[in-house]
């Protein structure tokens, strides 16, 4: 018979600070540690070295969410991602980078530079898309967003596109006028094609903290959020927020952004994230 | 918030003529969960918490005040007193132009800040003149003179020129022809962690000659905050921070992280995406916050 493990203190400590420098935050690190108190207790890991694996296994449990084979599938087309986000979260270069994604699968991809009012944001835009090789709806700075994205959803459903991305402005989800402005958009788009916008993806930067939850919570409040992107997950942060989140909220991370360039966009991986977390 | 939960906790030393260690361990740790909820980086954390522990023990249960009061009064007091200190400005140079350089993770504000801080100084009778050394960003040069176009100040465009070092001795020369007293450079985002993008804020640092380098850190900002702003400043030196999106409800501990390990002070606050949405950093009103 198996001598239970004894997890002391020192390593419980060790193991806290771990998960709060990660930015997973104190109720899932206090969650994580008490599913690593129940597996010594009924033995489920008997060697001091089968802890950090056993936990990373926990966290992989926490972030993985069932998907259907119908979520990955784009079964109306166009096939519309509204992208949306807090200021400086990675919209726009996430945009570039799937629009690549999506072309190299052999996709027609039509963007809509629906960020009319922040400084350069529809060059920002416009840039990309030279760079990718696709086709671009956009309007003088300052017009309305929602007659963009009219124009937008016109010209894919026209052109016969086979996914249209719609970048938006940022903003924090404490704007109840630009919240409002968000739904706006979406009822712009639903209006033109019912079953749209088929994907909303909120943009997290991999850098925020606890407010992350906020920030799903919020949008998800007002949008129909169907997927999360995490971004800037090449830096020192371990982006652990999200945790928490997809346990809370059942959004599934989607993608990860780890850099400035066209190809530095990854397909979300449950276990390569959980055991980087550690 | 952080008081209700104390009061819980210290109910217990109500009767009690001293706050000892013994009956302080359990408030403690309610600072602690606190602080670590605000997002302040855990090795701050645990120094604050020392700090507090030797503030409290042996201080007399307050007659008017109830524990739970008396050590979140002393809590509120130790971070205005770590958040603040006195209210400082920008620093002038002594003689010729003053060169402010900013710097920080993508996406932090630099370039939004770079227009509020021109226009701030502008009405301080300051003449300034703004230029963007992000040539790797797509737009980013042209993001910046539209804010240079919308608050009419001048930039400088450095149209083709694609190498940052001549971008900013280009500037510093039109500066010197058209008399303007301060410049502020807008350069792009970077990790801390990238060594050759580090290597270039330093020579940029090191031609520019800034009286003051700017770290601006978002400040919803986590754990990170503080390896990132000590690793800029064993790099290239700052001397004060910008802390933006303070508009947004992030409790905003990424501030206690920053001024905890760099030591410098934090100048302004970004409270909107505006030219004019920016002001003064507050300490006190700081702390209420990062305390919830
Ligand atoms: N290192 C790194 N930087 C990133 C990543 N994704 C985006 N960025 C950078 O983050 C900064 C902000 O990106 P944007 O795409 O402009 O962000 P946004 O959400 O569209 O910003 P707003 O429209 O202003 O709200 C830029 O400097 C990008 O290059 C990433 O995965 N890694
Ligand atoms: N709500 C709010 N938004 C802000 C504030 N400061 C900047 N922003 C927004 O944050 C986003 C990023 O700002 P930028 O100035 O482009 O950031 P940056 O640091 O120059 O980004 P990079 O050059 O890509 O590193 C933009 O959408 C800004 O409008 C602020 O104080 N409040
Ligand atoms: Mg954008
Ligand atoms: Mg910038």
């Amino acid at each position: 018979t198996t001598r239970k493990i004894k997890i002391d203190d020192e390593l419980l400590e060790e193991l806290e600070e771990a998960l709060i420098m990660a930015d997973i935050g104190m109720p899932t690190t206090t969650q994580l540690l008490e599913s690593l108190r129940l597996g010594a207790k009924n033995k489920e890991l008997t060697k001091p070295e089968e802890v950090r694996p056993f936990l990373a296994k926990e966290i992989r449990k926490l972030i993985t969410v069932k998907s259907t084979a119908k979520d990955e599938e784009m079964a109306e087309k166009p096939h519309v991602i509204l992208m949306i986000g807090v200021n400086g979260a990675g919209k726009t270069t996430t945009i570039g980078k799937l629009a690549n994604y999506y072309k190299n699968e052999g996709k027609e991809v039509l963007l809509a530079a629906a960020d009319t009012f922040r400084a350069a944001a529809v060059d920002q835009l416009a840039e990309w898309c030279n760079r990718v090789g696709c086709d671009i709806v956009k309007h003088h700075p300052n017009s309305d967003p929602s007659a963009v994205v009219f124009d937008a959803m016109k010209a894919g459903i026209a052109r016969k596109k086979d996914i249209v991305i719609v970048d938006t402005a940022g903003r924090l989800h404490t704007r109840t006028n630009l919240m409002d402005q968000l739904a706006k958009i979406r009822k712009i788009i639903s209006r033109q094609m019912p079953s749209a916008p088929h994907e909303t993806l909120l943009v997290l930067d991999g850098t925020t903290g606890q407010n992350a939850l906020n920030q799903v919570k919020e949008f998800n409040a007002v949008m129909n959020v169907t997927g999360l992107v995490l971004t800037k997950l090449d830096g020192s942060s371990k982006g652990g927020a999200v945790v928490g989140i997809v346990n809370e909220t059942g959004i599934a991370v989607k993608f990860i952004g780890i850099g400035e360039k066209i190809d530095d966009l990854q397909r979300f991986d449950p276990e390569l994230f959980s055991k980087a977390l550690l | 918030q952080l008081e209700s939960r104390l009061s819980a906790t210290l109910k217990k030393i109500r009767g009690l003529a001293r706050l000892t260690e013994a009956n302080m361990t359990e408030a403690l740790k309610e600072v602690r969960t606190a602080l670590l909820e605000a997002d302040v980086a855990l090795p701050v954390v645990k120094d604050f918490i020392a700090t507090i522990k030797k503030e409290s023990s042996g201080k007399d249960v307050h007659k008017s005040l109830s524990p739970g009061q008396q050590v979140v009064k002393i809590v509120h007091q130790e971070l205005v007193k770590l958040l603040g200190g006195e209210l400082v400005g920008i620093t002038k140079a002594e003689k010729g132009p003053t060169v402010i350089l900013m710097a920080g993770l993508q996406g932090s504000g630099k370039t939004t800040t770079t227009g509020k801080l021109a226009l701030l100084l502008s009405k301080e009778k300051y003449s300034p003149m703004i230029v963007s050394a992000d040539v790797y960003r797509p737009a980013a040069r042209e993001q910046l003179a539209v804010l240079g176009e919308q608050l009419e100040i001048p930039v400088f465009k450095g149209d083709g020129l694609s190498d940052p070092l001549k971008i900013v001795k280009g500037a510093l020369k039109e500066l010197k022809k058209e008399s303007l007293d301060l410049l502020i450079i807008d350069t792009a985002g970077r990790l801390q962690v990238d060594e050759e993008m580090m290597a270039e804020l330093e020579a940029i640092k090191k031609l520019a000659t800034p009286t003051e380098t700017l770290f601006v850190a978002d400040a919803m900002t986590g754990q990170q905050a503080a390896e990132v702003a000590k690793t800029f400043h064993e790099r290239v030196g700052i001397t004060g921070v910008v802390l933006t999106k303070l508009d947004g409800d992030a409790r905003g501990g990424a501030a206690l992280s920053v001024k905890g390990v760099t030591g410098c002070p934090i100048k302004f606050s970004g409270i909107g995406e505006k030219s004019d949405q920016f002001e003064q950093f507050h300490p006190d009103r700081m702390a209420q916050r990062i305390l919830g």
